[in-house]
């Protein structure tokens, strides 16, 4: 269950 | 030009078998502080960062910043051709299109020259700032990746829960549920064997285990692990590799819909 968020949601590129 | 020797080329093994289930191709990132990679799982859920400072090879040269594209795939099938006792030496001459490991038994009898061919690769390097953490917790990495496996045949999501009674990692499936809760436990003559936990608050976090799993891959890269955590972040897994650096992963939460 739930929602699976990405990675990129919290970082960005550098 | 790149050069770097490894005495103990079984690390080099372990790192890759460490990547390998999560990762298909990456960058990996040569200069004079060492050998780095940065890569994400082909859905971008989880991130893994690695780095082996140039201080903990034999022999490190590395003349200019560079990136070399590799099938993290192809290179577990090259380094399958060395022992684990092989002492493990990696090349690569600018502009060339190939990296070459050389791998030398320990009594110099027997030397093995593998040639790989290295890929363009277009993969976006994030930027991780640093953070304070809500919730730290160290433990044995073999008892994480035990849990892991465990809780992994009854659920999909593991829940982890940090208060001043513990860590509990928690699942819940069609067979039934479980929990298991390790408490703090500083007071072991052996350091490797502690648990310790460094709360500034109570943090529940629930995270596919299917992504967790392939992190205790690392298991035989450190006694201890260390699950660093704050709410509505990433969780950051983190195996240190004795002298030489870490390799870290980052894994976005679940949320409930």
């Amino acid at each position: 269950g739930g929602v699976q968020l990405a990675i990129t949601d919290y970082y960005r590129s550098s | 030009m790149f050069e770097l020797r490894l005495v103990q080329g079984s690390l080099l093994k372990r790192v890759i078998d460490a990547i390998k289930d999560l990762v298909n191709d990456a960058n990996f990132d040569c200069s004079s502080t060492g050998f780095s990679l940065q890569a994400m799982d082909s859905s971008h859920v989880a991130l893994v960062a690695l780095l082996l400072r140039s201080e903990g090879f034999e022999h490190f040269r590395c003349d200019r910043t560079f990136s070399m594209g590799m099938s993290i795939a192809n290179m577990a099938k090259m380094l399958k051709c060395a022992s684990n006792d092989d002492i493990i030496t990696i090349k690569a001459d600018d502009g060339t299109d190939t990296v070459t490991f050389m791998f030398e038994s320990p009594s110099q009898d027997k030397i093995s020259d593998i040639e790989m061919k290295l890929m363009d690769i277009d993969s976006d390097h994030l930027g991780i700032p640093d953070a304070e953490y809500e919730a730290i917790v160290r433990m044995p990495s073999t008892e994480f990746g035990s849990i892991c496996t465990s809780l992994s045949t009854i659920g999909d999501t593991v829940t982890i829960a940090v208060s001043k009674q513990g860590v509990t990692f928690s699942t819940k499936g069609d067979i039934g549920s479980g929990n298991i809760t390790c408490r703090q436990n500083s007071s072991t003559e052996k350091p490797e064997e502690a648990t310790i936990i460094e709360m500034k608050e109570p943090v529940v976090l629930t995270f596919a285990l299917k992504y967790i799993t392939t992190f205790t891959k690392a298991t035989s890269l450190s006694s201890q692990v260390t699950i660093s955590l704050s709410s509505d972040m990433p969780v950051v897994v983190e195996y240190k590799i004795a002298e030489m650096g870490h390799i870290r992963y980052y894994l976005a939460p679940k949320i409930e819909e």
